[in-house]
């Protein structure tokens, strides 16, 4: 069950990031988010390379989902 | 090692990240 909304809110958020609908989020679907949200171009820029696993410059899906599940579930351990 | 660095300073950025989009909740359909 929390799973599932773990993935629902994963799904939700890489909608945020890719706004085209490409099906990936690039470095500067990453920055765009800048206007958006309270953190510098900096921190951006580290949020993308800590999620891109493999480091090919593209965010798939599951490598979103992958770094929203650790934190999520650091965020809901009690 | 920078990238022992940045495996330490990820988790708090990505906490940042992730809790600006949860309290951003723009609630577009």
């Amino acid at each position: 069950q929390t799973e599932l909304a773990m993935l629902r809110k994963a799904q939700e958020f890489f909608r945020t990031c890719d706004t085209e609908g490409k099906g990936f989020i690039a470095r500067r679907d990453m920055q765009r988010l800048h206007k958006e949200l309270p953190l510098s171009l900096e921190e951006l820029e580290d949020v993308f390379d800590a999620l891109d696993a493999d480091g090919n410059g593209f965010l798939s899906p599951e490598e979103f989902t992958t770094g929203f599940s650790r934190f999520f579930f650091s965020q809901n351990k009690s | 090692d920078p990238n022992m660095k940045a495996g330490a300073t990820s988790e708090g950025v990505l906490a940042n990240f992730f809790n600006s989009l949860l309290s951003k909740k723009t609630g577009s359909p």
